[in-house]
C-alpha cells in the first residue's frame, strides 16, 4: 500500500494550484524514494517535473511502485476542501482504483476524507539530460512573477539575456516595447531579496510569456525562482520546496527559422 | 518570425 502524511498540507494545495492550468491529467509516481510527477502540457511545449522526497513527509510508506493517474481539476477540487493549516494524508491500496485524501485540523477536532477515482493515463516519460547550464539566475520568486506579468501586457514573447552582472528581460508588442533589468544583488541582510547570477557563458534566448506566467503560479512555494539557461535549449524554471523537494518547469525556446 | 519548438525535440522518450 501507499500512505504518505504531509504535516504542511498547504504545500500540496500550492503544488496542485501551480500546475492544474498547465496539465490536464497526469500520473503521480510513488516509490520508496518519494512522490513524483512528470507531464507535458497539451501542446508539448513545456514539461512539469515535481519531486517530493520520502523524507520530506512526516510518514511515508510505499510497499511497491505505483503510478496513480489523476485529473488535476478533480484533485484541485478536493484539495480546496482542506484548510491551509491541515495535515494531509494520502492513502491507496495496491491495485486500488481510488486514492483517499485525509485532512486533519491542527487540534485534530476535524477529520475529513475524500476519495478520488484514479484514471488510466497513457503518458510518455521523457529523459531529461543532466546538462551543465550556461547561466543560472536565482531571483526572488515574486520578482520573477511580476516581470513576466508586466511584460505580458506589452508582448507575447520575452528575450532573456544573461551577462555576468545582470539579467535582462525584453519584449516587443504593437504598442511599444519594454525592458526590465535585474542586477546581481547578494544582500546578506535580506537573503529573501537576493538576486544571484552564475555564468559560464553569456546567453540570450526567447520564450513564450504565456508559459512563464503559468509557471509563476508556483510562486507561493518558494522565496526564489531559479532560471537555468543554455544556448538553444529549454529553459528550466525551478522552485525549491524547503525540506521537501522541488517543482521544475521546462519550456522549449522560440527558434528563428 | 521565431517558431515555437516542441519540448520533445530536446528530451527524448526514456
Amino acid at each position: 500500500m501507499f500512505e504518505a502524511r504531509l504535516a504542511q498540507g498547504a504545500l500540496l494545495k500550492k503544488v496542485v494550484e501551480a500546475i492544474k492550468d498547465l496539465i490536464e491529467d497526469a500520473n503521480f509516481d510513488c516509490n520508496s524514494s518519494g512522490f513524483s510527477l512528470q507531464a507535458m502540457d497539451s501542446s508539448h511545449v513545456s514539461l512539469v517535473a515535481l519531486s517530493l522526497r520520502a523524507d520530506g513527509f512526516e510518514h511515508y510508506r510505499c510497499d511497491r511502485n505505483v503510478s496513480m493517474g489523476m485529473k488535476l481539476a478533480s484533485l484541485s477540487k478536493i484539495l480546496k476542501c482542506a484548510n491551509g493549516d491541515d495535515a494531509i494524508t494520502m492513502k491507496s491500496e495496491d491495485n486500488g482504483d481510488t486514492i483517499t485524501f485525509m485532512f486533519e485540523s491542527p487540534e485534530q477536532e476535524r477529520l475529513s476524507e475524500f476519495d478520488l477515482k484514479l484514471m488510466d493515463i497513457d503518458s510518455e516519460h521523457l529523459g531529461i539530460p543532466d546538462n551543465e547550464y550556461d547561466a543560472t539566475v536565482k531571483l526572488p520568486a515574486a520578482e520573477f512573477q511580476r516581470i513576466v506579468k508586466d511584460l505580458s501586457t506589452i508582448g507575447d514573447t520575452v528575450e532573456i539575456s544573461v551577462t555576468k552582472d545582470a539579467v535582462k528581460f525584453g519584449t516587443t508588442g504593437d504598442i511599444g516595447n519594454a525592458n526590465i533589468m535585474c542586477r546581481q544583488n547578494k544582500a546578506a541582510d535580506k537573503p529573501d531579496e537576493s538576486t544571484e547570477i552564475d555564468i559560464n557563458e553569456a546567453v540570450s534566448l526567447t520564450f513564450a510569456l504565456r508559459y512563464l506566467n503559468s509557471f509563476a503560479k508556483a510562486t507561493p512555494l518558494s522565496t526564489h525562482a531559479v532560471l537555468k539557461l543554455s544556448k538553444e535549449l529549454p529553459i528550466l524554471v525551478e522552485y525549491h520546496i524547503p525540506e521537501v523537494g522541488r517543482l521544475a518547469f521546462y519550456l522549449a525556446p522560440k527558434i528563428e527559422d | 518570425a521565431a517558431q515555437q519548438a516542441s519540448i520533445t525535440a530536446f528530451f527524448g522518450a526514456s
